[in-house]
């Protein structure tokens, strides 16, 4: 009765409540995803009566093609028979890493061919350490020069006296 | 490693294909039955001599697909046994008894009439057959954007579940749902009809491809 209506079933004995129901592929029409509408139509309503759109009882859901694993295509297939390949990704995948290597290489080949040309005598340690200001002894720095520093002495300690000492 | 195990060749002559069988209806009435498989579940199969308590019943996952519940014994008690539909399959009727009828009761006027409900169980003839739990308003669902709409008549699939190309899955509406306006007389016969709707804006594009 309706133009979006795409299926309904044989009458079936109410007295059952069950409807087996296999999705079919060709009612998604192309699409991955459908929403569809269920309704139940009674053996006292007409046909010309009966409306599911309209209707008061009434279940949505989705159908939808299940998951694929992916494979080559037909029309992959086709074009390799064909001897079209279209493998540019894999020159990018390869390239990349390559091009790393190689910069390392050079690099490498850079570094022991300039080895005797390279002076660093200015951040060596001895350099560094000839820098370092001597300051003397604390005595003698004029600032703590009036500061008497005590010797060590013993810490007061608790003398147990009992009765039989 | 280990030997490598080899399948067992399919026995092409096995007799687990269910087979028709014969049973009597209506004190002499016979007639033929044939089992019927749906999505691994036989229908209309010859029931056992024996009854077992422990017998596996169908229930349905929200998607209205079929998985098998194995009832068992724990404790005492049966765990997962077959649900009891309360008195959703029964029919009521209303009987008059008198004083005499009760056999004088001591608190009971004698002019008085006792109005005594009497629940009878509906003819399973046919469905004592289906092995899948029925559909009652025990187990409808909300649905609608704020799940304040009761499913009725429908038990599975929930709504805006999705159902996969090729797989099966079981619709359930609960029978007695689809009375007659004038007669109450509950429709014998129901059709289903499919049809496209407009997704909703909110929905779109959110499946899983």
């Amino acid at each position: 009765p309706e133009k979006a209506t795409f299926f309904i079933t044989e009458w079936l004995n109410n007295v059952d409540g069950i409807f087996p129901l296999e999705v079919q592929e060709a009612w998604l029409q192309g699409q991955a995803y459908r929403a569809i509408l269920v309704t139940i139509q009674p053996d006292y309503i007409n046909d010309d009566e009966f409306l599911p759109s309209t209707a008061d009882n009434g279940l949505e859901f989705i159908i939808k093609l299940g998951s694929k694993v992916f494979k080559t295509t037909k029309e992959q297939l086709a074009l390799q028979d064909a001897g079209i390949y279209n493998d540019s990704i894999y020159y990018i995948i390869l390239a990349i890493p390559m091009c790393v290597v190689v910069t390392f290489v050079g690099m490498y080949f850079f570094l022991y061919l300039t080895k005797g040309n390279r002076d660093f005598s200015d951040i060596k340690s001895s350099v560094l350490k000839s820098r370092h200001r001597v300051i003397g002894r604390i005595k003698d720095i004029k600032k703590f020069r009036g500061i008497k520093n005590h010797k060590y002495e013993e810490l007061p300690q608790f003398k147990k006296v009992s009765k039989q000492n | 490693w280990r030997d490598v195990v080899m399948p067992r060749p399919k026995d092409t002559t096995t007799t687990e294909a269910p087979k028709p069988w014969v049973r009597t209806i209506y004190d002499s009435a016979k007639e033929i039955v044939t089992p019927t498989v749906i999505a691994g579940i036989t229908f209309s199969a010859e029931p056992d001599k024996e009854s077992d308590p422990l017998k596996p019943w169908v229930s349905l996952k929200k998607d209205g697909s079929p998985v098998t519940i194995k009832p068992e014994i724990k404790n005492g008690r049966t765990k997962n046994a077959y649900p009891s539909y309360s008195t959703y399959f029964q029919n009521v009727y209303t009987t008059s008894l008198t004083y005499e009828d009760l056999g004088k009761p001591q608190n009971m006027d004698p002019d008085d009439i006792f109005e005594k409900e009497i629940f009878v169980d509906d003819d399973d003839t046919y469905t004592s057959l289906n092995p899948v739990m029925r559909c009652t308003p025990l187990s409808y669902f909300q649905k609608g954007p704020a799940k304040n709409i009761l499913s009725e008549p429908f038990c599975s699939p929930r709504e805006k579940t999705n159902l996969k190309v090729d797989d099966t899955y079981f619709i359930t509406w609960y029978t007695k749902f689809f009375t007659h306006p004038v007669t109450e007389q509950i429709a014998e016969k129901v059709r289903l009809h499919f049809t496209y709707v407009k997704e909703d804006a909110r929905d779109k594009n959110l499946h899983k491809r």
